[in-house]
């Protein structure tokens, strides 16, 4: 892919964003052959479009269709430019991320908002936050925010509270932070 | 150096723009 700007008049944010679509679920089925795996979910992620400027990412956003009308286990990520949404990218191997599930009335409005507080740096942590991801399933869509250092602590503690107060989540609202070293292990 | 900030409602403004479609 080659350079994106913003064209002239155009707000620029502080940095590119790569849209991924992907039919997996957010679970992987292989658990012996992790390098295969790696490539099979490589190879199911798909670019549905790039943006360097705030309208660059409302042209794109007006021609998605909204998170309640995708299957389940669909998925959507929103990544900074040059880190590939997959654990096993430099940009994560060290991150983690916290996961919010949610009930379908809510996903459309907390999936734009999630992704407008990344976009407008809302989130200040400095060059911490790598994405946004939306898994969708049944009853409830999984909604993420991934990190690059899963051990900084005043980064992590930071995003979960800026999550909650953006998205307006009652106190006792489960979150869960992942470190994806765990979630490798795992699988 | 600076980095770019935008609120939610700047953002809003900014989805019926001219420049978005």
């Amino acid at each position: 892919l080659g350079p994106l700007e913003p064209a002239p008049g155009e707000h620029k944010l502080q940095y590119n964003y790569c849209l991924w679509f992907a039919k997996k679920g957010c679970h992987r089925t292989s658990i012996t052959q992790v390098k295969a795996t790696e490539q099979e979910y490589g190879k199911s992620l798909h670019i549905v479009g790039r943006c360097a400027s705030v309208e660059q990412w409302w042209s794109l956003y007006c021609h998605l269709i909204k998170p309640t009308a995708l299957k389940p286990y669909r998925e959507l990520h929103l990544f900074k430019s040059g880190i590939k949404p997959m654990w096993e990218d430099p940009g994560n191997a060290k991150g983690g991320k916290w996961v919010i599930k949610l009930r379908k009335n809510k996903i459309d409005r907390a999936w734009e908002t999630v992704c407008m507080a990344m976009l407008g740096e809302q989130f200040l942590v400095g060059p911490e936050i790598c994405g946004v991801v939306l898994c969708t399933r049944f009853p409830e869509d999984l909604l993420s925010v991934w990190n690059r250092t899963a051990t900084d602590q005043a980064s992590t503690a930071r995003i979960r509270d800026t999550l909650r107060r953006i998205l307006n989540l009652p106190p006792n609202t489960p979150m869960e932070y992942k470190p994806h070293c765990d979630s490798l292990k795992k699988s | 150096g600076t980095r770019i900030i935008y609120d939610r409602a700047f953002l809003m403004n900014l989805k019926n723009s001219p420049l978005s479609r």
